[in-house]
């Protein structure tokens, strides 16, 4: 990914699942 | 008594599973888009995608292993979106921002689209 501009991004990529549904 | 957390431990977990992935090791579903297909592990994309969670928490569903999406979905949002996935990096395209962003939707990837939406924002002139 050399020469791309990267942003960090710190907060939640994805959903969590559930514990149970 | 002592705890030892290997900090880069998830993102190892993570290029393993990308590598399984790359080699059709274990991989139990190809997600067809349009006429391109992927192939992918459905575990890695419940994990990822509420649609796909909903779709492989569904019991009727769960056992299917080729899955159909919406002819709406454009491939190349969708591959940029399962290698982020697989990656934890999301290639923006200037061509491909709104397409990405319709795909992430579409999967219900809520953090993705916000972050979409912010970059779109913080890019408009």
């Amino acid at each position: 990914y050399e020469g791309v501009n990267t942003i960090k991004e710190m907060g939640r990529s994805i959903h969590e699942i559930p514990r149970q549904d | 008594d002592s705890c030892i957390q290997f900090t880069r431990h998830a993102s190892d977990v993570l290029l393993n599973l990308n590598r399984l992935r790359s080699r059709d090791i274990l991989t139990d579903v190809t997600i067809l888009v349009n006429r391109q297909q992927f192939r992918a592990h459905k575990t890695v994309l419940m994990a990822c995608s509420g649609l796909f969670y909903t779709i492989f928490t569904d019991s009727h569903k769960c056992n299917l292993n080729a899955i159909s999406l919406d002819p709406k979905v454009d491939p190349e949002g969708f591959a940029i979106l399962l290698e982020f996935m697989y990656t934890s990096r999301l290639t923006l395209k200037e061509s491909l921002i709104m397409a990405i962003m319709n795909t992430a939707i579409y999967l219900q990837m809520d953090h993705v689209v916000d972050t979409c939406h912010r970059f779109i924002k913080s890019s408009d002139p």
